[in-house]
């Protein structure tokens, strides 16, 4: 991590994530809902971030949906 | 392994801030465990950061699958305001290099862009009240320029990355770019009793320069949202005041005898009330605080030079036993290259090292890694300033305690890796590779 966070606990027990289903949500009693440009953007960009070997920086910056990638096809 | 499907997020306060301030909370915590993967974070500006960290977190193993492993975090910034300034007049920057490095700025939890966008040489800004300003005072009035979209565009792409935009118009000097497009409002230098056709700092005599200056900085005061403007203050040179006959009656009718000094000091405070009258706070260069400038309690000194007129550190200190906040950059200055890992210098300069009272190191409220514009462009601003800008933003940021070199290194160089799979051309720390680079090629 960087910056160093100021107070960190973590193990090597690990879980797994997939790019197709993971999904960013706002709990139903945040304060910030959808329709948050600031967080909705931010769910769209780090969901890019996060999955693509080579994210492109699109200098949006209006707020957009994120799409997750495709499921790859079973290789044969 | 269990899977994970969402991060979910709960944010307390209400509201989905319009702007972030210097008082925006930036606290977070990130839970991933068996039972859920939550961020929880008082505004939307913690969430910014906390997903940032859960962006850091995931890892892609050999095979391609992501994990992210079970962990707790409770995180919040040692310093409210962790800049950085990017001189973008001695070499202009075109708008996608500038939106780019919002984007690794918000990467290194940085929260300000400290943006320098005229000086002597050019003058980009265009402004709408006096559009001659960049007509005849930027290197091309075409291409050289940000227009008012522009503008709105860098505010727009910083506040959703939770950083705030604080604009620098130096005055009264740095400020010979602004000669061409406002006849009049610079000082015409002597030599001996004629006019050499040089010109100076702004003419502080004059009250047409008073007028000028309230006109402008009220446009400034509504294109630049953010409460604070910087308004330099920094080498003003008094030599061509010296030379000016006009000048000289006019100190002599005030009293300043032969005290540049008081001059300056008599021009700064005019100025600043203009800007105070807007509703504005300012920050300002320390030599406008060395200078003995009266200035506004809540004004913030911002600390430039290593040695002159004391080291940086004593310089923090007699700010602060003075009652005024303080920003660090002295020892940031990431124009100066040395060779070999000059990132560890600037990570292990600590800011509150200075005599003082805990009152006193509380006015400190962070600091910027400063860019000079004279040997940077768009083609090497990206490795010159990334990742060394990171030392300074995890200095900024971490626990005090936070200053093995070995352990930074190694996260530093992982993180480096991790901008280069982001699309950033941060330059090497040292010896290494990254995987990355081949998933590029």
């Amino acid at each position: 991590l960087w910056p160093w966070p100021q107070y960190i606990q973590t193990t090597d027990f690990h879980y797994t994530i997939s790019p197709h289903r993971f999904r960013f949500k706002y709990h139903v009693q945040s304060g910030a809902q959808p329709g948050c440009s600031v967080l909705d953007e931010a769910f769209r960009r780090y969901g890019e971030l996060l999955f693509s070997s080579r994210p492109e920086r699109q200098h949006q910056s209006v707020a957009g949906e994120w799409d997750p990638p495709e499921p790859a096809r079973k290789s044969k | 392994a269990m899977e994970k499907n969402s991060l979910t997020l709960f944010v307390v306060s209400r509201s989905c801030e319009r702007l972030p301030t210097l008082k925006s909370l930036e606290n977070y915590t990130l839970t991933i465990n068996d039972e859920q993967s939550f961020l929880l974070a008082d505004t939307v500006w913690g969430a910014l950061r906390g997903l940032e960290t859960f962006s850091q977190l995931v890892w892609r193993g050999s095979e391609g699958t992501y994990f992210i492993n079970k962990t707790e975090i409770e995180d919040y910034p040692r310093f409210p305001h962790r800049g950085l300034l990017l001189d973008t007049s001695r070499h202009y920057l075109p708008l996608p290099t500038i939106l780019d490095t919002l984007d690794v700025m918000a990467f290194n939890k940085l929260n300000v862009f400290h943006w320098h966008l005229v000086d002597d040489p050019s003058f980009p800004y265009e402004s709408f009240t006096f559009p001659e300003l960049t007509r005849k005072g930027s290197f091309n009035p075409v291409t050289h320029v940000y227009t008012a979209q522009d503008i709105k565009e860098v505010i727009e792409y910083a506040r959703l990355r939770g950083i705030r935009v604080l604009a620098e118009f130096d005055t009264p000097g740095h400020t010979l770019s602004w000669g061409p497009g406002a006849p009049g409002l610079l000082t015409p230098c002597y030599s001996g009793s004629h006019p050499s056709g040089n010109y100076g700092p702004v003419n502080p005599i004059l009250n047409s320069t008073y007028e000028f200056m309230n006109t402008f900085f009220l446009e400034i005061s509504s294109v630049f949202p953010d409460f604070y403007i910087h308004l330099g203050g920094d080498e003003v040179d008094f030599t061509c005041w010296k030379s000016n006959p006009s000048i000289q009656a006019f100190m002599k009718k005030k009293g300043f005898g032969s005290d540049f000094k008081q001059l300056e000091s008599f021009y700064i405070q005019i100025l600043l009330d203009i800007v105070a009258a807007y509703g504005k706070g300012y920050v300002v260069w320390q030599e406008v605080f060395d200078n003995k400038v009266k200035i506004r309690p809540n004004t913030i000194v911002q600390v430039w030079r290593e040695e002159s007129p004391v080291p940086y550190l004593k310089e923090l200190k007699l700010i602060t036993k003075a009652g005024f906040r303080a920003l660090l950059s002295a020892p940031w200055y990431l124009n100066r290259i040395t060779y070999g890992p000059d990132w560890q210098d600037a990570y292990l300069v600590e800011p509150l090292e200075f005599e003082g009272t805990q009152e006193q190191k509380s006015l400190v409220i962070g600091g910027e890694a400063c860019m000079w514009g004279e040997y940077v462009d768009s083609t090497n601003l990206e490795p010159r300033l990334w990742p060394r800008a990171g030392a300074i933003a995890e200095r900024l940021w971490s626990s005090q305690t936070v200053t093995d070199l070995d352990f930074a290194f190694s996260r530093l160089s992982d993180f480096r890796c991790e901008l280069l799979r982001r699309g950033v051309q941060a330059q090497p720390l040292g010896v290494g590779y990254c995987e990355q680079e081949f998933e590029q090629s």
